[in-house]
């Protein structure tokens, strides 16, 4: 299984529709402070159904998307799909790309997204159950967190072996 | 079920063991369930490290530095008992010195990138050598980012 | 007393706005007492940041940079009106791209370094740049730390 | 007031008498990961009356004895003192020099000298009150420590303003 895009649009800094290409080994991304590198994980960790606003390092949810600079007015909703090559068979369905898409809207309404066709957040957990893929602990480590496993207490850094079990 | 998690268990220390001597070099560190708790689901996770040369103490004395390669040790222990299609990094060699940094993406590109996708977000010239694909993002309009295309080149003067 | 306190509040916010605008070129900051709480001796601080250009947001969604150069503003802020003889900073900057690094020591060598001493640990060549005083520690006996008188530039070539 | 010298031996990783000189200005210190930095840090703060293990990375106050290598023996006590210039009298005493020495052995035992003159923790509390030298919030940053301040609740916020006034 092969992570092969990212598409943004009105999440969070990125206000215009931006896309990044994967292939396999090492993708870095630079910049100076404050240009929208961390908002890249942000949003991985958010179209993977992440559900709480301060794990994207907000208040509410509605922080996700694009809320306006000097010169541009804020948008009504923000969106953001991962796509998957899928030429093991690894994710449970027959297509051999997978998109997931999710949305949000002001309004606090949320949808999702399997290649382009509505579906709910239980669908999307479903597909990446078993992978490897998800929100759990060892696959995205976030800024300032790499200590984060040695200063935790004995019983939290049982989620890593667990994930893993 | 107690089979499988001390089967994954058993795998990471030994893992861990050999991750950690390629990061340090050589010293020695261990995994271990707290022994007070019969339930080796319930039990808590103690970690020992000890850097080449120096005596076990515990792992509130390391360094910054130490500790951020302890933990990358761990990260790459479990990774090898099951690795994940794709993995993110967020600036986790803020602490390291150059010879850490080295030694790091030398072991990230020797045995993890065969089996994972890594996507890397860094300030440091070094660990974008080992980079197949570069992204820069900015912001020449304030407050909305843009990604640019950079060439390695360029970036090294950019960066630390 | 409340007098003292809010004299002191009052000149830090004042402090801490000029400070803040000096570090990120523009901009604009706050600190204000939770107006929920009728006694100021009891009640909470609140921290606005808006780096220039932006909107105004919860200091969550700040950058690590950013919430780095907030706290360098609001720690000069309260050292311009209350200086301490010495103050000891270490790896402040180690989330801070250059740019801002050179905007930080500009600042503290600009204004603080007359009335205050500044002891800095740092990976960085441009913040030992500003150092009148160079001091190198090693473990050539592992596991021992000795000092090593060091000159800038062959330390600029070990460091990031 | 100024800070001129600071003295270690047995203190943590140094094992060997150490002096660092300082002057008015920016003195910095560098080094590769492990090799002793944040440690001259903990001297500081426990020459100036620390009580807290944990604020000094250890478990027990005794962590901070030199406890051996591969190829040395551990030591029985640890040693560090500052020295202070106290051209203007800013501390309450009548020396131009202020030697503030903290030394802890094996057995648990402490001790405290200013000016080699055996005195309690209380003297070096009162010598070092209203000057801005301290274990308070904003003249010592530990490493990793920058966001505390931005991280932490409104209330503990507090703790550096009330310091200063
Ligand atoms: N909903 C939003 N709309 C517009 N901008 C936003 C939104 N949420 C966050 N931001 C902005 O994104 C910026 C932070 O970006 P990010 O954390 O990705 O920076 P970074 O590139 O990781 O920087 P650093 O190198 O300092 O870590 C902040 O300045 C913040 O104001
Ligand atoms: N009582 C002690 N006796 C001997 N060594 C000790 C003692 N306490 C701590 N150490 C050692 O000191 C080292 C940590 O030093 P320190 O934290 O000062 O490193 P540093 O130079 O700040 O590194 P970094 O750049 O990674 O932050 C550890 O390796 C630890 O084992
Ligand atoms: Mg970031
Ligand atoms: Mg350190």
């Amino acid at each position: 299984m092969l992570l092969k895009k990212l598409e943004m649009c009105g999440f969070k800094s990125f206000a215009d529709k931006t896309e990044f290409d994967f292939q396999s080994g090492v993708t870095a991304f630079v910049g100076p402070n404050g240009c929208g590198k961390s908002n890249v994980v942000d949003a991985v960790r958010w179209i993977l159904g992440e559900q709480s606003a301060k794990a994207v390092r907000g208040t509410q949810m509605a922080d996700v998307i694009f809320n306006g600079t000097a010169s541009r007015r804020s948008l009504g909703f923000a969106e953001a799909s991962l796509t998957f090559l899928n030429d093991r068979g690894i994710l449970p369905v027959e297509y051999t790309e997978v998109c997931v898409t999710r949305r949000l809207y002001r309004s606090g309404e949320s949808e999702y997204f399997l290649n382009r066709q509505p579906c709910r957040l239980r669908d999307i957990r479903t597909l990446f159950m078993d992978t490897g893929v998800g929100l759990d602990t060892y696959s995205i480590i976030e800024q300032g967190k790499v200590d984060k496993f040695i200063q935790s207490n004995s019983k939290e850094r049982r989620a890593i072996f667990e994930e893993a079990a | 079920s107690r089979e499988k998690f001390m089967q994954t268990f058993e795998e990471v220390r030994k893992n861990f063991q050999e991750t950690f001597r390629r990061l340090f070099g050589g010293g020695r560190c261990d995994v271990m369930l707290d022994p007070e708790e019969p339930d080796v689901l319930e039990a808590g996770i103690e970690v020992l490290a000890c850097p080449p040369g120096k005596e076990l103490r515990s792992i509130t004395l390391l360094s910054g530095g130490e500790k951020t390669m302890t933990t990358i040790a761990l990260l790459f222990a479990v990774f090898r008992s099951k690795p994940s299609p794709f993995c993110i990094l967020d600036e986790v060699d803020a602490a390291l010195d150059e010879a850490n940094i080295d030694r790091f993406t030398q072991l990230l590109v020797d045995e993890f990138v065969k089996d994972s996708q890594f996507i890397i977000i860094t300030h440091s010239k070094r660990t974008v050598g080992i980079a197949e694909i570069l992204y820069g993002i900015t912001m020449q309009e304030k407050g909305v980012s843009k990604k640019v295309a950079v060439k390695v080149e360029d970036v090294t003067n950019m960066l630390n």
